[in-house]
């Protein structure tokens, strides 16, 4: 693993930290809350443990300056760099400047102050940045959810440097898809102006004919307002426009905007009855301008003109769709065929002859 | 400076300040003394692998959006 050179650690497990002022954007009890926090998931996954102390230098120091503050690397006002941290080692070693001149959050506004804490400590205990882009020590900001696991990548790495937690019960982060895995699964597949777009995790992979590789990246960097972890999705060309599904809510997307109103609930949108909480996979007929709506081992049709759910729904998976099973996790359509996804395999359905006509990998799409 | 395709200033000077920052060119710079594109065009491959972008050696749009988002202080490579 990419450690410091020369792989500066600290020698002993038992570490103190100081916080020398604070943020004017957010009171004193959420800067200790947000450090404190920050400091916890990295002893979660080390022998490492870290108490504050008031009245004498920490071997931590934590504090907000503005512009340049004798340390050689002068703050730039608001946005761009937001702080930085010392490898471990005395005096200055180890401490964390933050930019006073940013506005400092507990939420996921920019920039959240827990999440930039962690990625400094990573640094402070010896860390360099990673080129994992799921990974907490990513060197660009990141974050836009409010739920924060820690990243395999992260935990392999600091490992490497200090070993495991002691605690019985390993914590595990979570891991970036890699496109070749064949044992990837998907939350959501939708089609996205002439382009597919696969989702897991707070990832997209985008597979577009002028892509020679299939794009990885932060579901965030494009929706900064959608949550990870979606449950379905499906355009519905005709208004440009592209749905995803979490829970019983549902958001609209056109380009790179959540469409004002967004997210509501999908028995108020749709017209749902109650019992249906979340859709698995989702996918609009173009030519028919029909959405079809899969949940558990049933599906509903609902008319994007009328925008109205079809009569006589919901009906059996199996008999509206034969060979695709019972149950489906993903849907797209694309060149006359629906491509349903169970787990690690894709069906491929005719829409002309209702019938499945091959079976596939998954990951067939992305040139593995 | 040859790598940059569409020679605008700005860019120049956002990739320039970029790669002094985080990659170590100034210090390079002055001790080998190479070709400056040659050693610019390193370094920007060293930042777009990094970043996970298309390898080129060029300041491509996608990365100088890279470049300017926010980001840490701390340098991706450093001794």
């Amino acid at each position: 693993y990419a450690i410091t050179y020369d792989n500066p650690r600290w020698t002993k497990t038992n570490l103190t930290y100081s916080i020398l002022n604070y943020t004017p954007y957010l009171s004193r009890a959420v800067v200790e809350e947000s450090i404190e926090k920050a400091f916890q998931v990295w002893s979660s996954v080390t022998p490492l443990t870290f108490s504050r102390v008031y009245d004498e230098e920490g071997d931590i120091e934590l504090a907000f300056y503005r512009g340049d503050h004798d340390d050689n690397n002068p703050f730039d006002g608001p946005n761009y760099s937001l702080a930085h941290a010392f490898q471990p080692g005395p005096r200055i070693g180890g401490d964390v400047h933050f930019d006073l001149d940013e506005r400092w959050t507990d939420t996921s506004e920019n920039f959240n102050l827990f999440y930039v804490a962690t990625h400094e400590l990573g640094h402070s205990l010896g860390l360099t940045h990673s080129s994992d882009i799921g990974a907490l020590m990513f060197p660009s900001y990141t974050w836009y959810t409010d739920d924060f696991v820690l990243n395999q990548d992260d935990i392999n790495r600091i490992q490497a440097l200090y070993g495991p937690s002691p605690n019985p019960v390993q914590p595990t982060g979570a891991t970036t898809p890699q496109p070749c895995d064949s044992d990837l699964t998907f939350d959501a597949i939708t089609t996205f102006r002439g382009e597919v777009m696969f989702f897991k995790g707070r990832f997209y992979i985008r597979v577009a004919r002028f892509l020679p590789e299939p794009e990885l990246n932060l579901i965030g960097i494009l929706w900064p307002n959608l949550p990870g972890k979606l449950d379905a999705a499906y355009e519905a060309s005709i208004i440009d426009e592209v749905r995803f599904f979490k829970g019983n809510r549902v958001w609209a997307v056109r380009t790179q905007s959540v469409l004002r109103g967004f997210p509501v609930d999908i028995q108020s949108f749709f017209g749902f009855p109650s019992s249906v909480t979340h859709i698995d996979a989702a996918v609009s007929e173009e030519y028919s301008e029909k959405t079809y709506f899969f949940v558990d081992d049933m599906y509903w049709r609902y008319d994007e003109r009328r925008r109205s759910m079809d009569p006589g729904y919901p009906k059996l998976i199996s008999e509206g769709f034969p060979g695709v099973g019972n149950k489906v996790d993903d849907v797209f359509e694309k060149n006359g065929y629906f491509y349903f996804f169970r787990e690690t395999t894709q069906y491929r359905f005719n829409l002309q002859t209702k019938r499945v006509d091959a079976i596939r990998d998954s990951n067939t799409w992305f040139n593995c | 400076f040859p790598v940059f395709q569409d020679g605008q200033r700005q860019d120049v000077e956002t990739a320039w300040k970029y790669l002094e920052n985080y990659y170590n060119l100034n210090k390079e710079t002055a001790a080998s003394d190479p070709s400056v594109k040659e050693l610019m065009a390193r370094k920007l491959k060293q930042m777009q692998q990094i970043f996970g972008l298309k390898v080129t050696g060029k300041s491509d749009p996608e990365t100088l959006r890279a470049m300017r988002k926010p980001r840490c202080g701390v340098p991706d490579a450093t001794p």
